[in-house]
């Protein structure tokens, strides 16, 4: 089973298009295995990338060098997946 | 698995898996089958069977309304509403005026689980899977966008090429049975009046194109008509949608459904992007299930209505 023990969920807030160019570029950097949830569109909306622990610093490197505003929407995937497991088993008994 | 007497003891507050899906299915269909039955249109790469569920009260072909939830399939929370929704209509049936009128004269059908194989892996090895489960010649990268894969501006910009990608488009258009089973069967059917496929998460409601800025020929009409959903939708929870078309709304996106749909005469072809707290994501806790699928209802029930009252 897949597991996602310190994976994070980025919030991502830019506030150019040169910023939103920025993480398209990002995007296509194959070996971070970015998955964006929401994509970069619009200045006004959040992005949200869900990085593999591996992948981490070097994101978090690449938006702070590049004043990149961003917050941790999920802190460890893996914690929020095991609760919504426990969830389901609760409502099942 | 979760015991279920009827679909009065069914947790609708809860995630469910595949199996306990389509034992609901066959519980709906067996407690009110004067009103539902359960169409197999196809199987998926790996052999399972892909249901809809038809709402009808009688006739041949009458003027129809589709709704498709979970063809990304770690969307949980749209399978959820579909659950919900179906139970809805056949609760109201012969109780709610709209619902009953509706159904004497159209049918509506509704895919819960679009996407079975990515859904069961959802639930078994990654809860983040979002494609079919397709394999790919020449890769190991897994599935295909089954939103990619429509015969619509298929193989443009706003699709991948590569297998690896999330947003791969596979090899042509149709190539995944889940697409292509639903093609086959609006094809046969003929007179879908509205198409309606649901995504989570970003609150939107949107409508054709995707692949191309050139405006669709309702484009008016089918902007006046979301926003007067979404004037409903808000009325429940205050929920605050945007709108407007695919590529001036998010991006662009080529080989998409309801793009497709439109090009096929569909005129009221949407997709919804469901419920956002700003703090799960994909993972919406299940107590929102339910208010989701509420307020959601409020906005289908707003473009049926328009359909029913706009004949074409």
């Amino acid at each position: 089973q897949k597991i996602f023990v310190g994976d994070q969920v980025l919030r991502i807030a830019t506030k150019d298009v040169e910023q939103i160019t920025l993480l398209k570029d990002l995007e296509e950097l194959e070996h971070l295995e970015l998955d964006f949830w929401k994509g970069p569109t619009h200045p006004d909306f959040p992005t949200d990338v869900h990085v593999p622990f591996a992948s981490l610093q070097a994101v978090k490197v690449f938006l702070e060098s590049n004043n990149i505003q961003y917050s941790i929407m999920i802190e460890n995937l893996q914690s929020i997946v095991e609760e919504e497991k426990i969830q389901i088993s609760r409502s099942r008994s | 698995t979760e015991q279920m007497r009827n679909t009065n003891s069914f947790n609708y507050a809860s995630y469910h898996t595949l199996d306990e899906i389509y034992s609901w299915m066959d519980m709906l269909v067996s407690e009110q089958s004067n009103l539902v039955s359960k169409i197999h249109i196809g199987s998926t790469f790996e052999n399972r069977p892909i249901y809809i569920l038809k709402f009808s009260t009688g006739g041949t072909k009458r003027p129809a309304i589709w709704i498709d939830t979970g063809i990304h399939s770690r969307e949980w929370v749209t399978q959820a509403s579909g659950i919900w929704m179906a139970k809805k209509i056949a609760t109201d049936y012969g109780k709610d005026a709209f619902i009953t009128s509706i159904l004497n004269e159209m049918d509506i059908f509704i895919e819960i689980v679009t996407n079975p194989d990515g859904f069961y892996f959802t639930h078994t090895k990654n809860r983040m899977w979002r494609k079919t489960r397709s394999t790919n010649s020449g890769s190991s990268c897994v599935g295909v966008d089954p939103n990619r894969n429509w015969d619509a501006g298929f193989g443009g910009a706003g699709a991948s090429s590569n297998p690896c990608s999330e947003t791969y488009r596979g090899p042509r258009a149709n190539s995944e049975s889940e697409v292509k089973s639903i093609v086959d069967f609006v094809k046969s059917h003929g007179n879908f009046k509205a198409f309606i496929s649901i995504h989570s998460y970003s609150q939107m409601l949107l409508y054709p194109y995707g692949y191309t800025k050139t405006p669709a020929a309702d484009q008016q009409e089918l902007d006046n008509l979301a926003k007067k959903a979404i004037d409903a939708l808000s009325t429940l929870y205050g929920t605050s949608y945007r709108y407007g078309s695919i590529i001036n709304t998010i991006y662009q996106a080529s080989g998409g459904t309801i793009d497709w749909t439109y090009n096929q005469g569909i005129k009221y072809s949407y997709t919804f992007e469901l419920r956002d707290t700003g703090r799960y994501g994909f993972i919406l806790p299940a107590n929102q299930i339910i208010p989701t699928a509420q307020e959601t209802w409020l906005a289908i029930k707003t473009i049926m209505e328009h359909t029913y009252n706009n004949p074409y």
